[in-house]
């Protein structure tokens, strides 16, 4: 997956991503593809949830899945999810939970509940670095006002970094990929240099949804696993999803 | 610039999407937070059915070529399901809707609803 929250010269906040899943989950020798990542494109739905008739939240999601891992609080913030993989991963989680300590939330209704409940970036933030979890994982969020957006990197039990946008180091957006900010990126799985060069060639001046398309549309931001490109602006409550397709010659991850 | 990840220039002018890397829009649906949980997803589940039965097999089809006596299906399907009353409300009502809507066994909609646990590792 590839996150990014970035801040025009303005100080309007913009959120886009890509969905990549589906790796080692059976190749498709014949058609070159990833056989989850395929059956998974139509299944993609934007969900509109609304309460006595008023939108609470919007996402893109799996039908089938009730977790969220992309999703917009219109006017509030913007939250996406990016897996996180570590020995101390979900499956310790699960055991436990199985063995009877329920104490931890499963990810995607954490995210699920923050956008659902949170009325500000704040309390989203709080509840995302703060909740106990099943599994690691990466939470991007984005706010409503300037400098609000972060990058809530997770442990199952602690939050281990919160990386936000600092105008005072220049930091106009954060990206995140599926490896820790402070460290290198595995070097067959470098998405994170090409988008930030891509990021740094638009400039701030000329970020927009428009322009977060054209990064995530980008090789080997955009791989064989990406099945969604969604692209969110708070202060318009904007939420829309592409489905994509990567031909030849396109990275397998 | 062929070995993987291959990498290409910074695209430009690829808004609004199209051509071959642009599969299609997504279709947008309203899920109603007042009905009761086991409720909510009934018209995503009724338009998508095919296409999450597909998904189910897909998964079905690689665990068994992991484990081709089906055993682990065959925890998944009568295991899993006693993780559903354990989920947290309302999340477990709205599993056990799609289970019904969609006919998929209840412990494969359970499975693919805690995928993201399974697979961090």
């Amino acid at each position: 997956c590839t996150s990014v929250v970035a801040e025009d010269s303005k100080g309007s906040l913009f959120h886009a991503r890509n969905l990549d899943f589906g790796l080692f989950m059976g190749w498709d020798v014949k058609n070159k593809t990833w056989i989850v990542t395929e059956k998974l494109r139509p299944l993609v739905v934007n969900v509109d949830f609304r309460r006595n008739n008023q939108t609470v939240f919007k996402s893109t999601n799996f039908a089938g899945y009730v977790g969220m891992l992309t999703g917009i609080r219109p006017h509030v913030f913007t939250l996406t999810m990016n897996e996180r993989f570590s020995l101390d991963g979900g499956y310790i989680g699960i055991l436990e939970w199985i063995l009877g300590q329920r104490d931890g939330m499963w990810m995607s209704f954490l995210t699920r509940s923050v956008l659902e409940n949170a009325t500000s970036y704040e309390e989203a933030k709080k509840l995302l670095s703060q909740t106990k979890l099943l599994a690691p994982a990466y939470f991007i969020l984005g706010g409503n006002q300037t400098g609000q957006g972060c990058v809530i990197t997770r442990s199952r039990t602690l939050s281990l970094d919160i990386w936000e946008l600092d105008h005072s180091l220049g930091r106009w957006y954060v990206l995140e990929t599926n490896y820790d900010h402070w460290k290198e990126p595995l070097f067959v799985d470098d998405r994170r240099t090409p988008a930030m060069k891509c990021m740094n060639q638009t400039t701030q001046a000329n970020i927009s949804p428009k322009t977060l398309y054209d990064v995530l549309s980008t090789k080997p931001v955009l791989n064989k696993l990406t099945t969604y490109t969604t692209l969110m602006d708070v202060s318009t409550g904007l939420l829309e999803a592409y489905l994509r397709d990567c031909p030849d010659p396109c990275s397998p991850w | 610039h062929l070995a993987p990840p291959f990498t290409e220039e910074c695209r430009t002018g690829m808004y609004p999407p199209k051509g071959p890397t642009f599969k299609g829009a997504v279709t947008w649906y309203t899920v109603d937070l007042n009905l009761p949980p086991s409720k909510r997803w009934a018209a995503v589940i009724s338009d998508k059915k095919a296409e999450l039965v597909a998904m189910i097999q897909v998964i079905r089809d690689l665990a068994n070529a992991f484990v081709p006596s089906g055993k682990l299906i065959d925890i998944v399907d009568k295991d899993l399901p006693l993780l559903v009353d354990t989920l947290p409300y309302p999340f477990n009502e709205e599993i056990r809707g799609i289970a019904a809507v969609s006919g998929v066994p209840l412990g494969e909609v359970v499975l693919f609803n805690i995928f993201y646990e399974v697979f961090t590792v």
